[in-house]
Protein backbone atom coordinates (compact mmCIF):
# COMPACT_ATOMS: atom_id res chain seq x y z
CA UNK A 1 0.00 0.00 0.00
CA UNK A 2 3.06 2.34 -0.15
CA UNK A 3 2.53 5.32 -2.89
CA UNK A 4 5.24 4.79 -5.07
CA UNK A 5 6.06 7.90 -7.45
CA UNK A 6 7.47 5.34 -10.63
CA UNK A 7 8.24 7.73 -13.75
CA UNK A 8 7.22 10.90 -11.35
CA UNK A 9 9.30 13.86 -12.19
CA UNK A 10 9.96 17.57 -10.75
CA UNK A 11 10.16 20.36 -12.84
CA UNK A 12 12.07 23.36 -11.87
CA UNK A 13 10.27 26.48 -13.86
CA UNK A 14 11.25 29.69 -14.63
CA UNK A 15 8.73 32.43 -15.61
CA UNK A 16 10.02 35.61 -16.89
CA UNK A 17 7.37 37.83 -16.42
CA UNK A 18 3.96 38.23 -14.82
CA UNK A 19 1.55 36.80 -17.46
CA UNK A 20 3.80 33.55 -17.12
CA UNK A 21 2.76 33.90 -13.31
CA UNK A 22 -0.46 33.93 -13.79
CA UNK A 23 -0.45 30.93 -16.41
CA UNK A 24 0.91 28.67 -14.16
CA UNK A 25 -1.46 29.71 -11.60
CA UNK A 26 -4.14 28.57 -14.09
CA UNK A 27 -1.68 25.83 -14.48
CA UNK A 28 -2.11 24.76 -10.85
CA UNK A 29 -6.19 25.32 -10.71
CA UNK A 30 -6.12 22.61 -13.15
CA UNK A 31 -6.77 19.70 -10.31
CA UNK A 32 -7.31 16.76 -12.72
CA UNK A 33 -3.43 17.29 -13.75
CA UNK A 34 -2.87 16.35 -9.82
CA UNK A 35 0.38 18.51 -9.93
CA UNK A 36 2.20 18.92 -6.65
CA UNK A 37 3.65 22.66 -6.18
CA UNK A 38 6.38 22.64 -3.87
CA UNK A 39 6.46 26.36 -4.36
CA UNK A 40 3.64 28.60 -4.98
CA UNK A 41 3.66 31.05 -8.88
CA UNK A 42 3.99 34.43 -7.15
CA UNK A 43 7.27 35.76 -8.06
CA UNK A 44 8.92 35.66 -11.85
CA UNK A 45 12.25 35.99 -9.15
CA UNK A 46 11.67 32.80 -7.65
CA UNK A 47 11.58 29.47 -9.49
CA UNK A 48 8.72 27.24 -9.47
CA UNK A 49 9.08 23.21 -8.61
CA UNK A 50 6.65 21.48 -9.17
CA UNK A 51 6.04 17.73 -8.41
CA UNK A 52 4.29 16.53 -11.93
CA UNK A 53 2.74 12.60 -12.10
CA UNK A 54 4.00 10.50 -15.32
CA UNK A 55 0.57 10.29 -16.75
CA UNK A 56 0.31 14.81 -16.80
CA UNK A 57 4.11 14.90 -17.67
CA UNK A 58 3.45 15.04 -21.90
CA UNK A 59 0.11 17.84 -21.23
CA UNK A 60 2.65 20.03 -18.72
CA UNK A 61 5.57 20.28 -21.11
CA UNK A 62 3.18 20.65 -23.69
CA UNK A 63 1.98 23.87 -21.79
CA UNK A 64 5.24 24.97 -20.38
CA UNK A 65 6.57 25.10 -23.77
CA UNK A 66 3.13 26.77 -26.13
CA UNK A 67 3.27 29.38 -23.03
CA UNK A 68 7.00 29.32 -23.65
CA UNK A 69 7.85 29.27 -20.59
CA UNK A 70 11.18 27.75 -19.10
CA UNK A 71 12.19 25.12 -17.29
CA UNK A 72 14.17 22.11 -16.45
CA UNK A 73 13.99 18.27 -15.18
CA UNK A 74 15.07 19.22 -11.54
CA UNK A 75 14.72 15.40 -10.65
CA UNK A 76 14.18 12.87 -13.67
CA UNK A 77 12.90 9.65 -11.66
CA UNK A 78 11.52 10.68 -8.41
CA UNK A 79 11.13 7.15 -7.49
CA UNK A 80 14.50 6.58 -8.04
CA UNK A 81 15.74 8.88 -5.81
CA UNK A 82 13.69 7.68 -3.16
CA UNK A 83 15.03 4.20 -3.49
CA UNK A 84 18.14 5.63 -3.66
CA UNK A 85 17.99 7.80 -0.26
CA UNK A 86 16.39 4.00 1.08
CA UNK A 87 19.16 2.34 0.31
CA UNK A 88 21.34 4.59 1.80
CA UNK A 89 19.27 4.82 5.04
CA UNK A 90 19.64 0.67 5.53
CA UNK A 91 23.38 0.70 4.66
CA UNK A 92 23.91 3.41 7.43
CA UNK A 93 21.79 1.25 9.74
CA UNK A 94 23.75 -1.56 8.67
CA UNK A 95 26.98 0.65 9.33
CA UNK A 96 26.09 1.68 13.34
CA UNK A 97 24.86 -1.70 14.14
CA UNK B 1 -1.04 -13.72 -45.27
CA UNK B 2 -2.19 -10.67 -43.12
CA UNK B 3 -2.97 -13.54 -40.28
CA UNK B 4 0.74 -14.28 -39.76
CA UNK B 5 1.64 -11.00 -39.63
CA UNK B 6 2.90 -9.61 -36.30
CA UNK B 7 0.83 -7.85 -34.66
CA UNK B 8 2.34 -7.51 -31.75
CA UNK B 9 5.22 -5.98 -32.33
CA UNK B 10 6.72 -2.67 -33.65
CA UNK B 11 7.58 -1.61 -37.43
CA UNK B 12 8.93 0.37 -39.87
CA UNK B 13 6.50 2.29 -42.13
CA UNK B 14 7.69 0.11 -45.15
CA UNK B 15 6.53 -2.59 -42.94
CA UNK B 16 3.31 -1.37 -41.71
CA UNK B 17 2.90 -0.47 -45.53
CA UNK B 18 2.86 -4.07 -46.34
CA UNK B 19 0.88 -5.23 -43.80
CA UNK B 20 -1.77 -3.05 -45.16
CA UNK B 21 -0.93 -4.26 -48.60
CA UNK B 22 -1.48 -8.25 -47.01
CA UNK B 23 -4.91 -7.19 -45.29
CA UNK B 24 -6.13 -5.65 -48.97
CA UNK B 25 -5.14 -8.65 -50.87
CA UNK B 26 -6.70 -11.27 -48.19
CA UNK B 27 -10.06 -9.72 -47.91
CA UNK B 28 -10.31 -7.92 -51.19
CA UNK B 29 -13.90 -7.93 -51.57
CA UNK B 30 -14.44 -5.46 -48.90
CA UNK B 31 -10.98 -4.03 -48.56
CA UNK B 32 -9.37 -1.55 -50.67
CA UNK B 33 -6.34 1.49 -50.80
CA UNK B 34 -7.11 5.02 -51.21
CA UNK B 35 -4.45 7.12 -51.57
CA UNK B 36 -5.59 10.55 -50.41
CA UNK B 37 -1.94 12.32 -50.59
CA UNK B 38 1.40 12.41 -49.54
CA UNK B 39 3.58 13.86 -46.63
CA UNK B 40 5.75 16.88 -46.65
CA UNK B 41 8.89 14.16 -47.93
CA UNK B 42 6.97 12.34 -50.45
CA UNK B 43 5.52 9.32 -48.15
CA UNK B 44 1.85 7.87 -49.84
CA UNK B 45 -1.16 8.66 -47.48
CA UNK B 46 -3.09 4.93 -47.56
CA UNK B 47 -6.30 5.17 -46.12
CA UNK B 48 -8.02 1.53 -45.41
CA UNK B 49 -11.36 1.71 -46.96
CA UNK B 50 -14.09 -1.06 -45.39
CA UNK B 51 -16.88 -1.15 -47.44
CA UNK B 52 -19.53 -3.68 -48.40
CA UNK B 53 -21.69 -1.67 -50.63
CA UNK B 54 -22.24 1.94 -52.49
CA UNK B 55 -23.73 4.80 -51.05
CA UNK B 56 -22.84 4.33 -47.22
CA UNK B 57 -21.97 6.96 -44.99
CA UNK B 58 -18.90 6.68 -43.20
CA UNK B 59 -16.52 6.77 -40.36
CA UNK B 60 -13.37 7.86 -40.13
CA UNK B 61 -10.65 6.48 -37.41
CA UNK B 62 -6.93 7.73 -37.59
CA UNK B 63 -3.64 7.40 -35.77
CA UNK B 64 0.08 8.42 -35.54
CA UNK B 65 -0.89 12.30 -35.99
CA UNK B 66 1.97 12.37 -33.70
CA UNK B 67 4.61 9.91 -34.70
CA UNK B 68 6.35 8.84 -31.39
CA UNK B 69 2.59 7.50 -29.93
CA UNK B 70 3.85 4.17 -32.17
CA UNK B 71 1.19 2.08 -29.90
CA UNK B 72 -1.13 4.08 -32.02
CA UNK B 73 -0.13 2.97 -35.38
CA UNK B 74 0.40 -0.41 -33.96
CA UNK B 75 -3.42 -0.24 -32.62
CA UNK B 76 -5.18 0.71 -35.72
CA UNK B 77 -3.19 -1.92 -37.72
CA UNK B 78 -4.53 -4.46 -35.57
CA UNK B 79 -8.36 -2.80 -36.10
CA UNK B 80 -8.09 -3.03 -39.66
CA UNK B 81 -7.20 -6.81 -39.63
CA UNK B 82 -10.19 -7.27 -37.02
CA UNK B 83 -12.51 -5.69 -38.91
CA UNK B 84 -11.86 -7.37 -42.05
CA UNK B 85 -11.12 -11.00 -40.90
CA UNK B 86 -14.46 -10.36 -38.99
CA UNK B 87 -16.80 -9.31 -41.14
CA UNK B 88 -19.08 -12.17 -41.79
CA UNK B 89 -18.10 -13.40 -38.79
CA UNK B 90 -18.69 -11.11 -35.55
CA UNK B 91 -22.48 -10.11 -35.70
CA UNK B 92 -21.23 -6.47 -34.63
CA UNK B 93 -18.80 -5.73 -37.38
CA UNK B 94 -20.47 -7.17 -40.13
CA UNK B 95 -24.04 -5.53 -39.38
CA UNK B 96 -21.17 -2.21 -38.81
CA UNK B 97 -20.16 -3.25 -42.45
CA UNK B 98 -23.37 -3.48 -43.85
CA UNK B 99 -24.80 -0.05 -43.45
CA UNK B 100 -21.19 1.83 -43.07
CA UNK B 101 -18.07 2.13 -44.67
CA UNK B 102 -15.02 3.10 -42.51
CA UNK B 103 -11.98 4.68 -43.34
CA UNK B 104 -8.76 4.06 -41.19
CA UNK B 105 -5.39 5.90 -41.70
CA UNK B 106 -2.89 4.21 -39.86
CA UNK B 107 -0.20 6.38 -40.40
CA UNK B 108 -1.13 9.80 -40.78
CA UNK B 109 2.14 11.36 -39.87
CA UNK B 110 4.80 9.57 -42.00
CA UNK B 111 7.35 11.45 -42.18
CA UNK B 112 7.82 11.81 -38.46
CA UNK B 113 7.34 8.21 -38.01
CA UNK B 114 9.79 7.00 -40.30
CA UNK B 115 11.70 9.58 -38.40
CA UNK B 116 11.62 8.41 -34.97
CA UNK B 117 12.76 5.25 -36.52
CA UNK B 118 15.63 6.08 -37.79
CA UNK B 119 16.97 9.45 -35.44
CA UNK B 120 14.75 10.48 -32.97
CA UNK B 121 12.30 8.20 -31.34
CA UNK B 122 10.55 11.29 -29.32
CA UNK B 123 9.68 13.05 -32.53
CA UNK B 124 6.30 14.54 -32.49
CA UNK B 125 5.92 16.82 -35.23
CA UNK B 126 5.59 16.45 -38.98
CA UNK B 127 9.29 17.10 -41.17
CA UNK B 128 8.15 20.31 -43.53
CA UNK B 129 10.84 22.90 -43.77
CA UNK B 130 10.45 26.57 -43.90
CA UNK B 131 12.51 29.33 -45.69
CA UNK B 132 14.13 31.25 -42.58
CA UNK B 133 13.13 28.62 -39.85
CA UNK B 134 16.04 27.10 -38.17
CA UNK B 135 13.52 24.27 -36.70
CA UNK B 136 11.59 21.48 -38.53
CA UNK B 137 8.40 20.45 -38.15
CA UNK B 138 4.91 21.46 -37.12
CA UNK B 139 2.18 19.81 -34.80
CA UNK B 140 -0.42 18.49 -36.55
CA UNK B 141 -2.41 18.58 -34.34
CA UNK B 142 -2.54 21.87 -33.77
CA UNK B 143 -2.89 23.00 -37.14
CA UNK B 144 -6.41 22.05 -37.88
CA UNK B 145 -8.77 25.38 -38.26
CA UNK B 146 -10.05 25.50 -34.69
CA UNK B 147 -9.20 28.22 -32.65
CA UNK B 148 -6.18 28.21 -34.96
CA UNK B 149 -3.38 30.17 -33.24
CA UNK B 150 -5.30 30.29 -29.85
CA UNK B 151 -4.07 28.97 -26.47
CA UNK B 152 -2.22 25.53 -25.82
CA UNK B 153 -0.64 26.25 -29.12
CA UNK B 154 2.64 27.83 -29.34
CA UNK B 155 3.46 30.15 -32.29
CA UNK B 156 7.61 29.42 -31.73
CA UNK B 157 8.83 27.19 -34.60
CA UNK B 158 11.04 25.42 -32.16
CA UNK B 159 8.42 24.20 -29.91
CA UNK B 160 6.82 20.75 -29.86
CA UNK B 161 3.10 22.39 -30.25
CA UNK B 162 4.02 24.75 -32.97
CA UNK B 163 0.80 25.71 -34.59
CA UNK B 164 2.06 26.44 -38.08
CA UNK B 165 2.58 29.30 -40.34
CA UNK B 166 -1.41 28.95 -40.87
CA UNK B 167 -3.68 26.58 -40.96
CA UNK B 168 -3.85 23.03 -42.76
CA UNK B 169 -0.35 24.98 -44.24
CA UNK B 170 1.14 20.43 -43.43
CA UNK B 171 -0.24 18.73 -46.45
CA UNK B 172 -1.10 15.67 -43.88
CA UNK B 173 -3.22 17.69 -42.00
CA UNK B 174 -4.85 19.20 -45.58
CA UNK B 175 -5.17 15.81 -47.23
CA UNK B 176 -7.50 14.29 -44.22
CA UNK B 177 -9.41 17.60 -44.32
CA UNK B 178 -9.90 17.32 -48.17
CA UNK B 179 -11.57 13.92 -47.36
CA UNK B 180 -13.81 14.70 -44.74
CA UNK B 181 -14.68 17.72 -46.95
CA UNK B 182 -14.96 15.61 -49.90
CA UNK B 183 -17.37 12.47 -48.58
CA UNK B 184 -20.19 14.98 -46.98
CA UNK B 185 -21.73 11.70 -45.15
CA UNK B 186 -18.76 11.11 -42.55
CA UNK B 187 -21.01 10.60 -39.31
CA UNK B 188 -17.73 9.75 -36.91
CA UNK B 189 -14.25 11.00 -36.74
CA UNK B 190 -12.05 9.02 -34.09
CA UNK B 191 -8.70 10.28 -33.71
CA UNK B 192 -5.84 7.84 -31.94
CA UNK B 193 -3.36 9.31 -29.29
CA UNK B 194 -1.30 8.18 -27.09
CA UNK B 195 -0.50 8.48 -24.20
CA UNK B 196 -2.20 8.82 -20.52
CA UNK B 197 -5.72 6.90 -20.99
CA UNK B 198 -8.14 9.83 -22.19
CA UNK B 199 -11.49 9.70 -24.00
CA UNK B 200 -11.85 13.33 -25.15
CA UNK B 201 -14.48 15.00 -27.28
CA UNK B 202 -15.42 18.52 -28.02
CA UNK B 203 -13.85 21.14 -27.61
CA UNK B 204 -10.44 22.22 -26.74
CA UNK B 205 -9.91 25.58 -28.19
CA UNK B 206 -12.61 26.62 -25.81
CA UNK B 207 -13.91 25.31 -22.61
CA UNK B 208 -17.57 25.63 -23.14
CA UNK B 209 -19.25 22.38 -23.68
CA UNK B 210 -20.57 21.08 -27.19
CA UNK B 211 -24.02 21.02 -27.70
CA UNK B 212 -23.71 17.34 -27.57
CA UNK B 213 -22.00 17.32 -24.43
CA UNK B 214 -24.91 14.97 -22.70
CA UNK B 215 -24.86 12.66 -25.44
CA UNK B 216 -20.99 12.65 -26.21
CA UNK B 217 -20.45 12.21 -22.45
CA UNK B 218 -22.65 9.20 -22.11
CA UNK B 219 -20.99 7.52 -24.93
CA UNK B 220 -17.57 8.55 -23.78
CA UNK B 221 -18.36 6.78 -20.30
CA UNK B 222 -20.10 3.74 -21.56
CA UNK B 223 -17.05 3.31 -24.15
CA UNK B 224 -14.44 3.79 -21.08
CA UNK B 225 -16.64 1.06 -18.77
CA UNK B 226 -16.53 -1.29 -21.93
CA UNK B 227 -12.60 -0.77 -22.60
CA UNK B 228 -11.88 -1.34 -18.28
CA UNK B 229 -14.37 -4.79 -18.54
CA UNK B 230 -10.87 -6.20 -20.13
CA UNK B 231 -8.13 -5.73 -18.59
CA UNK B 232 -9.48 -2.94 -15.81
CA UNK B 233 -7.76 0.14 -17.68
CA UNK B 234 -9.10 3.25 -16.26
CA UNK B 235 -10.01 6.00 -19.15
CA UNK B 236 -10.86 9.14 -17.81
CA UNK B 237 -14.04 10.89 -19.54
CA UNK B 238 -14.56 14.45 -21.24
CA UNK B 239 -14.19 17.44 -23.14
CA UNK B 240 -10.26 17.93 -23.91
CA UNK B 241 -10.47 21.42 -22.06
CA UNK B 242 -11.61 19.72 -18.55
CA UNK B 243 -9.31 16.91 -18.94
CA UNK B 244 -6.23 18.11 -20.30
CA UNK B 245 -6.10 22.06 -20.45
CA UNK B 246 -7.29 24.69 -23.18
CA UNK B 247 -5.40 23.88 -26.76
CA UNK B 248 -6.10 25.07 -29.89
CA UNK B 249 -5.77 23.51 -33.42
CA UNK B 250 -7.15 20.21 -32.39
CA UNK B 251 -9.08 17.51 -35.25
CA UNK B 252 -11.72 16.50 -33.58
CA UNK B 253 -12.82 20.39 -32.65
CA UNK B 254 -12.71 20.89 -36.22
CA UNK B 255 -14.44 17.83 -37.73
CA UNK B 256 -17.04 18.26 -34.95
CA UNK B 257 -17.77 22.25 -36.06
CA UNK B 258 -17.85 21.14 -39.36
CA UNK B 259 -20.74 18.71 -38.73
CA UNK B 260 -19.46 15.14 -37.40
CA UNK B 261 -20.93 15.27 -34.24
CA UNK B 262 -19.66 11.84 -33.22
CA UNK B 263 -16.02 13.49 -32.96
CA UNK B 264 -13.64 11.47 -30.52
CA UNK B 265 -10.00 11.24 -29.67
CA UNK B 266 -8.20 8.42 -27.44
CA UNK B 267 -4.99 8.50 -25.47
CA UNK B 268 -3.90 4.67 -25.26
CA UNK B 269 -1.90 3.37 -22.04
CA UNK B 270 -0.53 3.87 -20.04
CA UNK B 271 -0.10 6.21 -17.29
CA UNK B 272 2.15 4.23 -15.11
CA UNK B 273 5.49 4.84 -16.81
CA UNK B 274 6.09 3.85 -20.27
CA UNK B 275 4.22 6.49 -22.30
CA UNK B 276 5.52 6.87 -25.70
CA UNK B 277 7.97 3.71 -25.18
CA UNK B 278 5.51 1.34 -24.31
CA UNK B 279 6.59 -2.02 -24.42
CA UNK B 280 5.65 -4.22 -27.60
CA UNK B 281 4.01 -7.09 -24.98
CA UNK B 282 1.04 -4.30 -24.27
CA UNK B 283 0.27 -3.73 -27.80
CA UNK B 284 -1.94 -6.12 -28.24
CA UNK B 285 -3.63 -5.91 -24.65
CA UNK B 286 -3.95 -2.50 -25.65
CA UNK B 287 -5.13 -3.10 -29.18
CA UNK B 288 -7.82 -5.32 -27.73
CA UNK B 289 -9.49 -3.16 -24.69
CA UNK B 290 -9.81 -0.25 -27.46
CA UNK B 291 -11.63 -2.24 -29.87
CA UNK B 292 -14.43 -2.44 -26.81
CA UNK B 293 -14.10 1.32 -26.76
CA UNK B 294 -14.27 1.95 -30.08
CA UNK B 295 -16.87 -0.64 -30.71
CA UNK B 296 -19.24 1.31 -27.99
CA UNK B 297 -18.89 4.06 -30.09
CA UNK B 298 -19.26 2.69 -33.36
CA UNK B 299 -22.68 0.73 -31.77
CA UNK B 300 -24.10 4.61 -30.89
CA UNK B 301 -23.31 5.89 -34.10
CA UNK B 302 -24.83 2.61 -36.14
CA UNK B 303 -27.99 2.97 -33.77
CA UNK B 304 -27.88 7.21 -34.46
CA UNK B 305 -27.65 7.36 -38.08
Amino acid sequence: GEKTFIGEQVLRIKASNGDQIVQLQDLQSLAHLQLDFWTNPSNPEIPVDVRVPFESLQSVKIYLESNKIDYSIMIEDLQEVINAEKQEMISSERKER
Amino acid sequence: NSGAFNYGAYHTLDNLYRAIDAIMLDYKSIVSKQLIGHSYEGRPLYVIKFSTGANRPGIWIDAGIHSREWVTQATALWTAHKLAAEYGKDAFVTSLLNNYDVFLLPVTNPDGYAFTHTTNRMWRKTRSIRSGSRCVGVDPNRNWNAGFGGPGASSDPCSDSYFGPKAESEVEVKAVADFIRGHSNIKGFISIHSYSQLLMFPYGYKCTKPADFEELNDVGNAAAMALRSLYGTQYKVGTICSTIYQASGGSIDWTYDVGIKYSFAFELRDTGRYGFLLPANQILPTAQETWLGLKKILEHIRDNP
